[in-house]
């Protein structure tokens, strides 16, 4: 485990007392390539490293833990600060119902979460609706529909309308029936297709949602940046799922998607069924991506 | 004497970045960026050589023995069982797959295997439709094996050419999900001995390097004979599948390059080191 492979590379700083930039250097090299191989980006990993090194160094060593402790107690406590609170809520409007776009690239879970967040949303008192806004993939209305259908959640589909006209028309919908929520799923798309991009700006200055969902698979490699930070320039998106926790991924992408949008992490999906979904952890995150 | 060409810490570092942003992984790219230095030319150029030694290794890595990328259909009916964790876009390539092998006027079959997950036989249902294929399916919460076992028994009777088994998507991590599979390659393999004839890993472009344990124990369960690499229209490289190729000899054999019917092609390991360093 990472203690143990720090403790045999920084055995020189029990002879000093002190935490320095010399007996460090090793401790950091091992901590880089830990967070690397845990697909943080190499350039938070470099950010990272260096407000840790600046934390680490003229820490006293205290005898109750070994070096290789001290220096990985810095990293977590750093990780933890980084990842964010648990517990963000998610923001409603005023006047119902609220809108909740949920957005993301291809395959991420989005149309999963959509239906989870809706029956979370209904444990705790609101009366939330679904809508149908994929148009493009080839069952995507019957598969939220299905999903819909299974834990008793209204679905609102209006075939393959123009997503814009589907959701203000569910909107009308909600005011007659009285939802306060709609949660709206997204085709999944490249953050590099202007049109479908422009599809989310229009969607989102047509319905003014309280707020934007960024569902981002969690076993996402380097290019977790590159789509996060191109879906916060073109829809400043409040909040980041993490979805597929329930592989043994290490999670990276959580602190280089969070660390380069600076939005909170509000949901952690582990696991296919509907009630799969729970609140942010900071400190269970940071334990997974150290290893 | 030899004396190594430097390069500069610059150039080494851009280098770095380029394999590392490309999922190459940290301990490929070091040893990478390692080896190549010993292959330096003594003089001329050395970013330019430097560049080209590096790509030339990895596309080395990548396609070595390879005729190219694809598949040759040996076997009717030529059984292809499609596999992967969760959503990485196993029923849309089977699609395309359907569509290229209907193209080239063979008769395909469809397995709706997939008998777990919401609409998913409706979803391989359209791409039947659009790819002029027949599809073999049955209710949602059957045996999927007993899918695949049907969709094996309808090729050899009613003379399909090529026969795709679609699965539910399942974390490699998941014991019972993988038995699951076990039991439908091995069901497979009774009603016709030598089927599968092929087993495709798909991977999503962007997985980072979990991607190298997905292919580890999909390949310790069934056999993985290729990967589709999907989604390579985005701007990630997949570049784990260096260290899949390097570690458990599976090569790529086909690129997902989007959403249509069409968007499938033959791995080329020349063009696909040339979009990491593009
Ligand atoms: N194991 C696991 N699977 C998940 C999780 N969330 C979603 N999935 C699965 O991932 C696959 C993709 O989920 P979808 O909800 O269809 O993803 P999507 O983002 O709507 O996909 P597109 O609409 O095509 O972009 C499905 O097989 C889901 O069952 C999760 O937290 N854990
Ligand atoms: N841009 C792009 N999108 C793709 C590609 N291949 C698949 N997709 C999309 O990825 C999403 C998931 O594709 P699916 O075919 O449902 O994936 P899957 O592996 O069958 O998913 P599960 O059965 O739920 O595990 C869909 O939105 C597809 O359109 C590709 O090559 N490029
Ligand atoms: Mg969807
Ligand atoms: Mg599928």
């Amino acid at each position: 485990d990472l203690i143990q492979k720090l403790d045999g590379a920084i055995r020189a700083i029990r002879n000093t007392g002190k935490l320095n930039e010399k007996n460090i250097g090793e401790a950091l090299r091992g901590i880089q390539r830990a967070l690397l191989e845990a697909d943080v980006h190499f350039k938070v990993v470099k950010e990272f490293i260096s407000a840790v090194r600046e934390k680490a160094v003229g820490t006293e060593v205290t005898r109750s833990v070994s070096p290789g402790q001290q220096v990985v107690k810095v990293v977590h406590d750093e990780l933890v600060r980084l990842l964010g609170h648990a517990h963000v809520p998610i923001a409603f409007s005023g006047i119902p119902p609220s809108v909740i776009l949920i957005v993301g690239l291809q395959g991420s879970g989005k149309t999963t979460f959509a239906a989870k967040l809706g029956a979370l949303l209904r444990k705790s008192g609101r009366d939330p609706m679904l809508v149908a806004a994929d148009i493009y993939r080839p069952a995507a209305i019957k598969q939220l529909a299905t999903l819909g259908k299974g834990i008793n959640l209204p679905v609102f589909e209006k075939g393959t309308l123009k997503p814009v006209l589907i959701c203000k028309a569910a909107v009308e919908e909600a005011r007659k029936q009285g939802k306060d929520t709609l949660i709206v799923d997204t085709a999944g798309r490249l953050h590099i297709d202007d049109a479908m991009m422009a599809e989310l700006e229009a969607l989102k200055s047509a319905l003014h949602p309280s707020e934007i969902l960024y569902v981002a698979d969690g076993m996402t490699g380097q290019d977790a940046v590159k789509s996060a930070q191109a879906f916060l320039d073109r829809l400043d998106f409040n909040g980041i799922v993490l979805t597929k926790m329930d592989g043994d991924s290490r999670g990276g992408a959580a602190l280089s998607i969070r660390a380069v949008t600076g939005r909170p992490i509000k949901f952690i999906s582990n696991g296919e069924k509907t009630d799969a979904v729970e609140p942010f952890h900071p400190e269970r995150m940071a334990s997974r991506i150290l290893g | 004497l030899h004396s190594k060409p430097k390069l500069d810490e610059e150039l080494l570092e851009e280098l770095e970045e380029i394999l590392i942003q490309s999922d190459i992984g940290a301990a490929n790219a070091l040893s990478l960026i390692g080896e190549m230095r010993g292959r330096l030319p003594a003089d001329g150029d050395l970013e330019e050589a430097s560049r080209r030694i590096l790509m030339e290794r990895i596309r080395q890595l990548v396609g070595e023995g390879e005729t190219g990328g694809g598949m040759t259909v040996t076997a009717d009916p030529h059984v292809i069982l499609v596999v992967g964790v969760n959503g990485t876009g196993k029923t849309t390539s089977i699609g395309k797959l359907a569509y290229r092998f209907g193209r080239e006027n063979r008769k395909v079959l469809l397995a709706a295997a997939d008998t777990f997950r919401a609409a998913a036989v409706e979803q391989l249902g359209e791409w039947a439709v659009r790819a002029k294929a027949d599809l073999i399916r049955q209710s949602m919460g059957a045996d999927p094996a007993s899918v695949a076992h049907d969709a094996v028994e309808a090729a050899m009777t009613r003379g399909f050419n090529v026969v795709l088994v679609d699965t539910a998507g399942r974390l490699h991590s998941k014991v019972n999900l993988m038995e699951e599979l076990k039991k439908i390659h091995r069901v497979i393999g009774r009603r016709m001995p030598g089927a599968p004839h092929e087993v495709l890993l798909v991977l999503d472009a962007t997985t980072g390097q979990n991607g190298l344990n997905q292919a580890r124990v999909f390949q310790q369960a069934v056999g993985v004979t290729g990967i589709i690499l999907a989604k390579l229209d985005g701007t990630a490289r997949g570049g784990i599948v260096v260290s899949i190729r390097r570690e458990l000899g599976i090569p790529v054999k086909w690129v997902g390059l989007g959403e249509g019917l069409e968007d499938l092609v033959p791995f080329d390991p020349g063009s696909y080191v040339e979009s990491i360093f593009g």
